[in-house]
């Protein structure tokens, strides 16, 4: 695991992080679980607690599905190619390119596209960025920078919580002994897409 | 970025396949002093990334330049590190991936931290 330049983290006054959707994209509910889900992997290994609000521009983290030149001098290139990014800590932006097959539902794994991302896999990651990770090394790891089409990572691996602990220390209820299941398998329709 | 009004909702054409890494497979086999037309593209993937410094003027010669990022990117996908464009690499290349850099203002945090340490040997008196 690394971090970012200088090792920029939320204060300790901001554990308890807002989040919101940029309203031009109008998520659907089925859309916004994902993330809720994505944070909840992060806030159950650290004291981080994360909650939905409907006040994008007073939110600690802003994200939003836009496609090419989107104002922050990073443009998204189109389907496939570079996925997303997000900022080190306090910036809270998290942009996902917005022209790629997002799966939300269902088994990415059995997907008909060639180009399927599952939505979940990339959040975590992203979510990684904004807590203040940067790339692993450890293809296992969810910070691993790469991730196929058709291709499901979703939980963390020991690499990942050793990182983030170290910038936050650890949720009093983690149980290292005991890491979370992944119950997103139960359908193989090829997913729902956004 | 707050007033930007260049956001859209998502509208994705499952029947689109194109991959702005894909040409990348081209490259495979290719090594320092050949030239081949399009590696400019690929230099702008590594200065992207942080693999390259320079921003001016890709050319498509394989250099010095090329050859010693690309060592660089192979170790730290943990990829033997030949500086040459063997299948492995230009595979892993040409998979999607994170907009973040690897390499941000010359420093290299993904795999600097983890490299084998260099066992001193001294002798006490």
């Amino acid at each position: 695991y690394t971090f970012f330049t200088n090792k920029p983290t939320w204060p300790d006054s901001k554990h308890n992080l807002t989040y919101a959707f940029w309203p031009g994209n109008q998520l659907q509910s089925n859309a916004k679980v994902i993330f809720s889900r994505a944070f909840q992997r992060w806030s159950a290994v650290t004291p981080l607690n994360f909650t939905e609000t409907d006040f994008y521009l007073n939110a600690d983290i802003k994200i939003g599905f836009f496609k090419g030149d989107h104002g922050d001098g990073e443009s998204f290139d189109g389907q496939m190619g570079t996925l997303a990014h997000a900022f080190s800590p306090t910036s809270g932006l998290f942009h996902l390119d917005g022209a790629e097959d997002w799966v939300i539902d269902g088994d990415v794994t059995t997907s008909t596209s060639t180009v399927a991302i599952d939505l979940e896999s990339v959040a975590v990651h992203e979510i990684g960025h904004v807590l203040g990770m940067g790339h692993s090394s450890v293809e296992e790891a969810i910070m691993y920078p790469s991730i196929s089409a058709r291709t499901r990572k979703t939980e963390l691996a020991t690499d990942d919580i050793q990182g983030i602990q170290e910038l936050y220390g650890s949720n009093p209820n983690y149980n290292a002994s005991s890491t979370p299941s992944d119950t997103q398998k139960e359908t193989s329709d090829g997913g729902v897409r956004i | 970025y707050q007033n930007s009004n260049t956001a859209t909702a998502p509208s994705p054409d499952p029947t689109t396949t194109s991959n702005p890494w894909d040409l990348f497979h081209n490259f495979s086999g290719r090594h320092k002093g050949d030239q081949v037309s399009g590696l400019a593209n690929l230099k702008q993937y590594l200065h992207q990334f942080g693999y390259i410094n320079s921003s001016s003027n890709f050319t498509d010669n394989f250099d010095d330049t090329l050859e010693s990022a690309l060592k660089q990117y192979q170790k730290n996908f943990n990829l033997n590190a030949t500086g040459i464009l063997d299948n492995s690499t230009v595979q892993l290349m040409a998979i999607p991936r994170c907009g973040n850099a690897d390499i941000v203002n010359g420093t290299n945090s993904m795999n600097s931290g983890k490299s084998a340490r260099t066992t001193l040997h001294t002798v006490s008196h």
